[in-house]
């Protein structure tokens, strides 16, 4: 694994042009298409990296199929891994990494299908849960730049934007299950109501 | 009855329910009460006095800047770990405002495009936050996202400025944020994107989040800044979605949360996801 597409693309945009955005459109697009380029490769080495963090098996890590998926298109909610239904016995699986040297407590933000869902820590405590409905312009802006970007028209669109808090450790991560909540309306859970529109 | 308040902590953000915009940000824990307005707006670009504006250069046409809306609908949700008010500003500029559990700071999250520009007129968008501060015409922005340099309008403490284009030339390129302060509190905003900022008014902060442009402003790219995206042969104009962050503090005490919430939003959490049943993870 390396990220050296990843540094042909920040070497091309050293350029002034690449850096202001003064470039012609095609340009720009070729600008876009190289770093898409590098950010696709440097996931792949980043889900590769988490795999061997978490799978403590002997394998050499070097040959782990990655365990893991990212959202790159997460803020228009369109993330194929949690919007897969989540069958009994299996866990939807959500590893937060934080980069940064201090402790954090960030609210995540997912989309999923239903709102009957528990949130479990890595040492298996219920963790508070809020599921907010997807709005429209969210699934507006999904349809049209999933087509766009990728070329492919998702059949449905998820439901409900999944929140609950994560505390990741200076440089550490963090694991979180999301499974089936057992019984309806587990008090963990929260589908946020909405009040009156004004 | 007049006032829709969110925020289950100690910040609180109200809004008027007659206009389902933004009128105060309240800290219960530090006291620091600042009345702010908050709302889009767009400045039409110059197109034809000799220099446009364009890829390079800002110059908007010397009116002032439209107001996108006077009043907007709200949807208010609240919840244990989060409320949001969602406005409708026009068909294509919409916001969500967040106040998370344990948060002091409040999430402006924008989504605006496709910009029209079926009269021709090319639109810079802003959003723009109004507090009652006499800040004496100064303002604060960062540099190349390190420490924030203080910025006088229409002023330069090293020569004589003559300022021709008093919106334009007083534009600076944010990359962190911006803040401005009176006697008493700070009102900061945070950026996740480079944009541009400015504060044209005492009391006003200004950032200028998207543009879409029907004239080049010749000075070497040759081509309109208008990006547009195509699906099929519908091509939409380029819609972007993104996030900004307010703080109130009192005098002096902002600089710590700049710093720190600057670098979470430049450094958000890595997220990723897989299926895995928990014994077998558990195991490993």
């Amino acid at each position: 694994f390396n990220t050296f597409s990843l540094g042909d693309a920040l070497g091309v945009m050293q350029h002034h042009d690449a850096v202001t955005g003064t470039a012609k459109q095609h340009t720009t697009d070729d600008y876009a298409k190289r770093l898409a380029i590098g950010a696709s490769e440097s996931e792949a080495v980043v889900n590769s990296a988490l795999s061997c963090l978490v799978n403590s098996k002997s394998s050499p890590c070097s040959t782990t199929s990655s365990l893991f998926n990212q959202c790159q298109l997460l803020n228009i909610s369109y993330c194929p891994p949690t919007e897969e239904d989540i069958t009994e016995g299996k866990n939807l699986v959500v590893v937060a990494y934080n980069p940064l040297g201090w402790n954090r407590t960030d609210v995540i933000k997912i989309p999923v299908n239903n709102a009957n869902l528990i949130v479990k820590d890595s040492m298996g405590n219920l963790v508070e849960a809020q599921f907010i409905e997807l709005d429209n312009i969210t699934r507006k802006l999904r349809k049209f730049y999933v087509e766009a970007y990728l070329g492919i028209s998702p059949k449905s669109a998820p439901k409900y934007w999944l929140y609950f808090q994560a505390s990741v450790s200076p440089l550490g991560w963090n694991t979180y299950f999301i499974s089936k909540a057992s019984q309806k309306g587990s008090s963990a859970s929260y589908v946020a109501k909405m009040d009156i529109p004004l | 009855k007049e006032t829709v308040e969110i925020g289950s902590g100690n910040l609180k953000a109200s809004f008027s329910s007659k206009t389902g915009q933004l009128k105060r940000l309240y800290n219960s824990k530090t006291g620091v009460d600042v009345p702010v307005q908050q709302s889009y707006l767009w400045y039409r670009s110059s197109s034809n006095f000799g220099q446009n504006s364009g890829a390079y250069i800002f110059r908007p046409d010397g009116s002032s800047p439209v107001i996108v809306a006077r009043s907007v609908p709200i949807k208010v949700i609240r919840g244990p770990l989060v409320d949001e008010i969602h406005q409708l500003f026009n068909s294509w500029i919409s916001q969500v405002i967040r106040i998370y559990k344990d948060k002091e700071h409040v999430e402006l999250e924008f989504t605006i495009g496709s910009i029209p520009i079926e009269d021709s007129v090319g639109k810079e968008v802003i959003t723009k936050m109004t507090a009652n501060m006499a800040t004496d015409k100064v303002f604060y922005t960062d540099s190349n996202g390190r420490d924030f340099l203080k910025r006088v309008r229409d002023h330069r403490a090293d020569w004589d400025l003559n300022v021709t284009q008093h919106v334009a030339g007083n534009y600076y390129p944010v990359n962190l944020g911006m803040y401005i302060t009176d006697n008493k509190s700070e009102l900061s905003v945070l950026v996740d994107r480079a944009t541009g900022g400015a504060s044209i008014k005492d009391g006003e902060i200004e950032l200028m989040l998207h543009r879409r442009l029907v004239a080049d402003d010749g000075r070497g790219v040759g081509e309109d800044l208008e990006e547009t995206v195509c699906v099929g042969s519908t091509c939409d104009g380029l819609t972007v979605r993104g996030n900004y962050y307010m703080g109130i503090h009192k005098n002096g005490d902002g600089s710590r949360w700049r710093r720190t919430t600057g670098q979470e939003i430049y450094s958000p959490l890595v997220l990723a996801f897989g299926h895995e049943n928990q014994k077998e993870w558990k195991a490993s």
